[in-house]
């Protein structure tokens, strides 16, 4: 990706990153649509040799044989016998059944992960600059998954039992869809048993934001990962004939001639009920040839219905938001020239469209701009919580960058994934928490890499605890979705910060028992129990389970709003020293709400050695609120140089 | 809709397996041969789930999880990208 090192800081701190020889030795698997090999990205230069333990293997099939593996692509497997058993065998015509990426979205989240640095990248000179995974020395392995009909449960629990098998040491799935129950959800299935071996595995949070409770990905041994904005921008302004400028965004390639052309909404050229959409086929080409058209956000793909207004002979599009997307703009490589405008501007354009007897516009390109403030902002479509399955685990975890961001792409399709898009790029500029979780995959590999012994927990505390809640003018993180502060249920734990995460000081370290002990809590059979973690276990009776103890870096709970009185929790949490021999901690927590109260028993932990677990107990009380209430609050353990927050989420 | 075939994923007690059997595999075989004589195996699996997935008619998925040893037969899902 270009852009998203600087603005992790991943540039500045080259004396604090792990040595390359150690990152070298991680393999990062991905999951996906595959991979594009020939892609710059899995340039192998300077890599060294394949890390001894390794077990994984090229797979030859259409287009792909071992010859097009090397030192940085160093595995690659396709997974398509449960897709054939109900899709029926792939017409190879259309698809490739072997690990090649045919779709584009497979190569642009492993080279995300751990692409190698390309100079001089870019989308038809947007996003320019040196396109880079976050880590860059570490090996990708790809698992093909998803087909043109989707991703099949029976071909992800093939590819990550292989892949596991093959030694990867972080695994990264950006799809969703699963059950809402552990045991039934393959993904949560696969990941215990990653996670039980030592494997990091982050997960995409889910693009059905900004409605609450609409998460993936939640099993506590995941790392769920939720989408935030970079700050960078490719503006394109919409020039009204009455003089009116509306600011977009587009990622067109073409030039813009700058002059005034006719401007008409869609609704208006189209016998169709739904003809504001720009379905294909539903444009009058009499009444839209030579013009500019105006369709409204939803249903079919926003590039599609660029490509519905060319086909009708038009000769721009404006594409609004409505209220399901509100403010939040996503550049697109649109065919014509076009641009993507927020719904205040959209309602303001369709008054001028409407009022105006002789409507005209022109679309002027401004290219990229970078610098953009605030942000990061949390993305409107990145999924939001409270967790509806488990409430005491606040999920997503963290956000990372997930909107307009470049990365390798397939040579086999063009940037917008449209068959009449007969362009080829070398790197395409997407959207989604897809997006993100690989950013988050590419940093727990640098952190895995400066500390081997870290477990998996470890290492996602170190991330969550380390984010940031607040921009350096002091100001809260925003939600792009209400323009306003963003919560704990939207961004968890913050804006990952990688450079704080590879020093966290403390850590909240989790075992395999631990999760036991949590299924527990959940009241899972012992035969559920088995189906999920593939061993005997039976929940001790005279114990008491409390998914509070669970020792995550965050705490949340629901609380009864009929309970007609105050509500109070305990949780017990155990911090592991991960930093100097000794050091003298101090609780401080802080809550938003007045009906709040929050208490940390002992609020002082001293270390004398590395290595070394205390535990404490905080106790939180919520008064009587009305359903569907929400309070926030956080937990830092500072020792004067470095803090370990945690966020602290609520919902009645 | 009883005759359909779809895809389930079957969820194994390992540590049930009768002593018969040397290998889980055969065991894994051996249960999908008791409930249907025409079912294929789509995988067979043993790291991060002991069990395996084939193409079922409901009836014989029912009938394979009243059997010693299955844990779960649970239908296969679909995931999307995002």
């Amino acid at each position: 990706t270009t852009r998203t090192p600087e603005f992790l800081g991943l540039d500045k701190s080259s004396s604090l990153l792990p040595a390359s020889e150690s990152v070298n030795e991680v393999v990062v698997g991905v999951l996906d649509t595959g991979v594009w090999p020939e892609s710059k990205s899995f340039d192998d230069t300077g890599l060294g040799a394949v890390p001894s333990g390794w077990r994984g293997a090229c797979e030859s099939g259409t287009n792909f044989t071992a010859a097009n593996c090397n030192r940085k692509l160093i595995g690659a497997r396709f997974f398509s016998k449960g897709y054939e058993a109900t899709m029926g065998p792939i017409d190879v015509s259309k698809e490739s059944k072997s690990a090649r990426d045919d779709d584009g979205h497979g190569t642009h989240t492993a080279s995300t992960a751990a692409g190698s640095a390309v100079d001089g990248a870019s989308l038809f000179g947007y996003a320019p600059g040196t396109a880079r995974g976050m880590a860059t020395r570490a090996r990708v392995a790809a698992y093909k998954v998803c087909w043109l009909g989707g991703c099949f449960s029976s071909d992800i629990l093939a590819a990550m039992e292989k892949a596991v098998v093959d030694g990867v040491n972080v695994l990264s799935l950006s799809l969703g869809g699963g059950s809402p129950d552990f045991y039934r959800d393959s993904v949560a299935i696969g990941a215990f048993a990653a996670a039980e071996k030592g494997i990091f595995v982050s997960c995409s949070a889910g693009n059905a934001g900004p409605s609450s409770m609409s998460l993936s990905n939640v099993a506590p041994w995941i790392t769920t990962v939720g989408a935030g904005t970079l700050d960078r921008d490719f503006p394109a302004y919409v020039t009204l004939g009455n003089g009116k400028n509306f600011s977009g965004v587009s990622l067109y390639s073409g030039n813009s001639k700058g002059t005034l052309l006719p401007f008409v909404y869609a609704g208006n050229v189209s016998n169709a009920t739904n003809g504001n959409l720009c379905m294909m086929g539903t444009l009058d080409p009499a009444k839209v040839k030579g013009k500019i058209v105006l369709c409204d956000r939803g249903v079919n793909a926003r590039v599609q219905k660029g490509s519905v207004v060319q086909l009708a002979g038009g000769a721009g599009m404006v594409l609004a938001n409505t209220a399901a997307n509100g403010e939040e703009l996503v550049a697109d490589a649109h065919l014509l020239p076009a641009t993507a405008v927020g719904e205040k501007s959209g309602d303001a354009i369709k008054m001028y469209l409407f009022s105006d007897p002789n409507p005209t516009a022109t679309i002027l390109f401004e290219g990229t701009k970078v610098g953009i403030q605030p942000s990061p902002v949390v993305a409107a479509f990145s999924s939001r919580g409270p967790n509806s399955i488990t409430p005491a685990v606040l999920k997503p975890d963290m956000i990372a960058p997930g909107v307009n961001i470049l990365a390798g792409w397939t040579g086999g399709i063009g940037p917008t994934g449209l068959a009449v898009d007969d362009r080829r790029v070398a790197f395409n500029i997407i959207s989604g928490t897809s997006m993100s979780c690989p950013h988050v995959s590419g940093l727990a590999a640098l952190l895995k890499a400066a500390h081997p012994d870290w477990s998996p927990a470890a290492i996602r505390s170190a991330l969550m605890t380390t984010a940031y809640v607040a921009y350096k003018n002091g100001g809260k993180l925003q939600d792009v979705a209400t323009g306003k502060d963003s919560t704990p249920f939207d961004h968890g734990a913050g804006h990952v910060d990688p450079v704080s995460a590879l020093n966290p000081g403390l850590v909240y370290d989790l075992t395999v028992e631990d999760y036991l002990g949590f299924l527990c809590g959940l009241n899972y059979t012992s035969s559920q129990i088995n189906t999920l973690a593939r061993r005997n276990y039976t929940c001790d009776p005279s114990k008491s389970y409390s998914l509070y103890d669970l020792n995550y870096p965050s705490f949340a709970a629901s609380f009864d709003s009929t309970s007609g009185g105050p509500t109070t929790i305990k949780y017990t949490r155990t911090l592991t020293n991960v930093g100097a021999a000794t050091g003298t901690y101090k609780a401080t927590a802080s809550s938003g709400s007045a009906g709040l109260k929050i208490a940390v028993v002992p609020d002082t932990l001293s270390f004398s050695k590395a290595g070394e677990k205390k535990s404490f107990t905080v106790t939180v009380t919520g008064s009587a609120m009305p359903a569907s209430t929400n309070a926030f609050g956080q937990l830092e353990w500072s020792d004067g140089k470095q803090t370990v927050r945690s966020p602290m989420a609520f919902s009645w | 809709q009883q005759q359909e075939r779809r895809t389930y994923i079957v969820h194994m007690a390992k540590s049930q397996m009768p002593a018969a059997f040397q290998h889980h595999a055969h065991w894994y075989d051996s249960s999908l041969k008791s409930v249907s004589g025409s079912a294929q195996m789509i995988y067979s699996y043993d790291t991060v789930v002991h069990g395996f997935s084939a193409r079922l008619t409901a009836e014989e998925a029912g009938s394979l999880e009243a059997r010693h040893g299955i844990l779960a037969v649970m239908p296969e899902l679909r995931y999307e990208l995002h």
